[in-house]
């Protein structure tokens, strides 16, 4: 997180705010309401109080306008900035204008939703500037978040509490804000990794970090900012190179990714690999290019699918340990590089050979993940 | 949704970077005439950018660096608001 440098900050907790105008593009009870909420978010966990006035001039003026407004900073019309807000002081400080070029809405993952946009700009009206976490309110890009679970995320929590302290009432947000994971965590163990056209992309929680081999430059991302359709928390990914396409596994449920666009008519479900329906869940999926075969880990046994001809293999399942001597934790994610089978569990990465199946050594999990 | 809008047809690269530079980076308004200097700045703030969202630090308006421009989001500055 970061706050605007000087002392950007509110002397007092009681803050009036006043609604202006309204959009067309909603009701004004919704706005009232995403407004009401986008406040309630920092009042949450910290001793700051809002209360609304409808004349006069309140702490935080709220106004929807469009190109120039008379700011010095004109909006741009449909998409690009969606709104902007100023830190607290006299006069202009502490007020939020929204883009009415832009579709505002109320509740729908379409266009963009009030309550987040807003929830964002307040966090500027009460000192906060931009965060580099890519998982925080206060990162610059939108990204739409499920409204009816948002829980203010832990850097934005640490943020405006180093500005105010935390909420008087002693009372914690429930449940407790989500942290966004560290590749250097030592701890971390990852849901899936999968190659992509060149790139290993690594699944954690909510986020995705895509990184380029032989390149220390890792970008970590909200999975939702790429692909909105795509679930947190997979369970396993693997790129066909048959096929082209990046498979994202969930429960029963398939996703697939050509590039980096979503396929359409997915979800489809996980019997596409002629897996026993008893199979309600994978662990981990490793591609192996040197058979075109698609190795299911499903708790401590192997499933082998022959994509050419579309069946699963005769003699399995077989434990793992038969599969990949050596390897006796569970696997959490699988992947082929180079010629060689990266095996996760815990916190470490087995490597063994692609064509001998040899362990040949046991690596820590940011090996191509540099911290 | 959020993913990168389709490349506005009658926008060219270099005008998308130099006004998204000039309102959240700084970048001043390209006046001087000298073709140096401003590259020189445009490169500068360019860094900046890719620096704040951890992208590779080139100075280039590479692929990356542009479809990230393109992206809604807030129009306060990033750096030095």
């Amino acid at each position: 997180y970061s706050t605007f440098q000087g002392d950007y900050k509110w002397k007092k907790h009681d803050l009036t705010y006043r609604i202006e105008n309204y959009t067309p593009d909603m009701s004004e009870a919704e706005v009232d309401d995403s407004i009401k909420r986008a406040l309630q978010v920092w009042a949450d966990v910290t001793p700051l109080r809002f209360t609304r006035i409808y004349s006069g001039t309140a702490d935080i003026m709220i106004s929807f306008s469009v190109r120039d407004h008379g700011d010095g900073y004109p909006f741009d019309g449909p998409n690009g900035f969606l709104a902007h807000a100023f830190p607290p002081f006299e006069g202009i400080g502490g007020d939020a204008h929204f883009d009415d070029d832009e579709k505002f809405l109320y509740r729908s993952p379409h266009g963009y939703n009030l309550f987040l946009v807003a929830a964002h700009e307040f966090g500027h009206s009460l000192g906060l500037e931009h965060s580099q976490d890519p998982g925080a309110l206060m990162y610059p890009t939108y990204v739409y978040r499920d409204i009816d679970t948002f829980v203010l995320p832990k850097d934005d929590v640490d943020g405006i509490q180093y500005l105010y302290g935390p909420n008087s009432d002693g009372t914690g947000p429930k449940p407790p804000p989500p942290v966004t994971p560290n590749k250097c965590d030592p701890k971390l163990v990852l849901d899936a990794v999968t190659m992509l056209r060149g790139e290993i992309m690594f699944f954690k929680g909510s986020f995705f970090w895509r990184s380029y081999p032989l390149s220390r430059n890792v970008e970590q991302h909200l999975i939702k900012s790429f692909w909105p359709q795509i679930p947190n928390h997979i369970d396993a990914a693997f790129e066909s190179t048959f096929e082209d396409k990046v498979f994202i596994i969930k429960g029963e449920k398939v996703w697939a990714l050509y590039g980096y666009d979503v396929v359409r008519g997915y979800p489809k479900s996980l019997s596409m690999f002629r897996l026993p329906k008893k199979v309600k869940k994978v662990d981990a999926v490793l591609y192996d290019e040197t058979s075109y075969k698609i190795l299911f880990f499903v708790n401590n046994k192997i499933y082998s699918y022959n994509e050419e001809q579309r069946r699963i293999e005769k003699g399995y399942p077989k434990p793992v340990e038969e599969v990949f001597p050596g390897m006796t934790g569970k696997v959490t994610a699988a992947f082929q590089f180079k010629g060689f089978n990266y095996l996760f569990s815990g916190s470490k990465m087995f490597e063994f050979g692609a064509y001998n199946r040899k362990l040949l050594r046991v690596l820590n999990n940011n090996y191509f993940l540099p911290c | 949704y959020t993913s990168p809008i389709a490349p506005p047809a009658d926008k060219d690269k270099e005008s998308i970077a130099v006004n998204y530079l000039t309102q959240l980076y700084g970048l001043p308004k390209q006046t001087n005439s000298d073709a140096e200097k401003r590259s020189s700045a445009m490169s500068l703030r360019l860094k900046e950018m890719q620096q704040f969202f951890k992208l590779k630090v080139t100075g280039k308006l590479d692929e990356e660096t542009l479809d990230l421009m393109k992206k809604p989001r807030c129009g306060v500055p990033d750096v030095a608001a």
